[in-house]
């Protein structure tokens, strides 16, 4: 099970959170416009945040951030 | 399995539960409207709590809070 | 595997009964009118009951509680 | 895999028989009009009846008690 | 996997099978029409008798006992 | 996964064959006209023989005997 | 995973081949003409032989030796 | 996951190949017109070879051998 | 998962490789027209190539080798 | 679960970001126009990052980079 | 899971890159014109690289490299 985000402008964020009893920011991975990040829950990635014009395509369909 | 939840409004609360024999909140997620928020249920986190306008798009299909 | 409940009225309850012999309640959400809460079985929680006026979205679909 | 039984009338039961050798009713749990419970198959029980007016939404659709 | 027995009838009987070497009746569940009845195959439990007149739900689909 | 046998007549067989080196019949089940008998194989049985007028229903949708 | 055998004919055999280094015949079930015969393979039983007038309805649909 | 093959013609071959290092014919069952071969892969056989006029049903479809 | 392929010529011939670090031919099974092959990955095998003209059919659907 | 990357321009890079408490890239993978890269997700690579003009296919339908 | 790749021109290279830290070469399977050539992924080889002009089908479709 994966993510695919599309930026769509350049500075998209998009943030990993910790796994575990707490939740802080681990890694942010920075877009500029066209490029593509695919990425996976993993043991120290359990939520993901997308700041930023973006696309993101998963099992469930596609959905914008803005 | 995983559910996305993307901001309609500023200051949308993704709120996590704990999982085990108490219920508490053990951290909400604040969203700006366009942000997404990607989230799995976890070993710490047996139920979402999202409070404010947003979408939340899951293996169910859409549903919004408001 | 989980259960979308949004609430359509303030005051709904969400209530998670006990797992094994007993069957006792071990915790009440209570959510206000447009608020989702997203819930999952577990090792604590083998059945779950809503009172008030919700919607449930679950892999069978969607029924009103009223 | 869950069951969903809302009770179209008050007194509805919905009643858990117990897994092994013995059947026997375990819990009875009461809903008034329009509550909601849902279910799942567990360690402690097997079998559930369902007495008085009710829908049962399961992997199989719908049906209803009378 | 369960299946869900439905009585059209009162004196329905739901009848258990055991489960190994030998095959007898270990419990026989009576149904009033309109009750439900959901049943599990389980370590006890290996095959199932329906007798009188119910509909029965199952993965397959439906089938009526006369 | 199970079968589903319903006879169509009075006297049908439902036979369950030992499961090992030898093949042999350990159990038949006499069904009335109209009852339903739903079986698994088990680690007593892999294979099983309907003789006399009856429908089975199983996962490859239904045949009949004769 | 299971095969049905109806014979559509008196003297139908359904024959069980070895699993394991050696192929040979361990059992041959005879079918009249409309009995049905319900099979899976097993650790004894790694290929099975219809002769004679049958359907043979499997996971891949319908197939009629003559 | 099985085939089945169905001979067209006299004198079909249904060859099994071993598994392992070294590909051999460790067995060649032969059918008549009509006759059906179910078979599976197993511990001694992961490739198998058709020869004569036959068709071949798994789970990609059917397929005749000439 | 398995693969047929099924010689549309004389002197097909279907090339096992071997799985590990090397990547060499193993077997090579020739095949006169019409003739089937049916043919699984294994431990030995992680690669397979085809020459000559055959049609390859898996769970991708149908492809030929010219 | 693989994805395919197909160069649309010379000079597109396909980047592993490695899996654990650190993203960093760990390979860049150059294609030139109109060759194909077919990657998984690995004990070592848990994001994949894609600049210049591409397109990807994967198990959620097909996106192109820019 | 595996990936079929059918060479449409002389000199199409099938590369393995190895799986682990390091990403290199480990194999070039080279294709004439209408070969076939069916791989997995595995132990060793956690990304493939096509180029020359070639169909690749997989689970997720099909594709052409130039
Ligand atoms: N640290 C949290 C992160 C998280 C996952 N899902 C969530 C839902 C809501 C809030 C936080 C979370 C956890 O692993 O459980
Ligand atoms: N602490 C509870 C949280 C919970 C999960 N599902 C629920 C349903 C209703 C009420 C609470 C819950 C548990 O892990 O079981
Ligand atoms: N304590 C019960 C709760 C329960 C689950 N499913 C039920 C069905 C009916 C009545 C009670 C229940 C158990 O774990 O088994
Ligand atoms: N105690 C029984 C309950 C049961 C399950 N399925 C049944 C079907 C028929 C009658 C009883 C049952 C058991 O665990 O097996
Ligand atoms: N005691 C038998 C019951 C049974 C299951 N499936 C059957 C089919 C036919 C006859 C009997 C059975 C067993 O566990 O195997
Ligand atoms: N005793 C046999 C019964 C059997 C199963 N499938 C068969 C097919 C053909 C003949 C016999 C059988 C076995 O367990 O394997
Ligand atoms: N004894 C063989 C039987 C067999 C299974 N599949 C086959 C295909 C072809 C020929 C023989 C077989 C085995 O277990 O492997
Ligand atoms: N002995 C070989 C047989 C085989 C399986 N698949 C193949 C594909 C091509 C050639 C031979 C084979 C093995 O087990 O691997
Ligand atoms: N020996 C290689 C064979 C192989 C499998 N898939 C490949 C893809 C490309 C090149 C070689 C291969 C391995 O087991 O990994
Ligand atoms: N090192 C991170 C890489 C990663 C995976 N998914 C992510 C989502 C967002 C940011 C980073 C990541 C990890 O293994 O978890
Ligand atoms: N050696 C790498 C190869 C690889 C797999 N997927 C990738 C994606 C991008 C770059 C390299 C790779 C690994 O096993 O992880």
């Amino acid at each position: 099970d994966h993510m695919i985000i599309k930026a769509l402008e350049d500075g998209v964020q998009v943030i990993g959170l910790t796994r575990g009893e707490d939740t802080k920011f681990h890694h942010s991975e920075k877009l500029d416009q066209g490029e593509l990040l695919i990425v996976q829950f993993t043991d120290h990635t359990s939520a993901v945040k997308v700041k930023g014009k973006a696309i993101v395509q998963s099992s469930h369909g596609k959905i914008e951030s803005e």
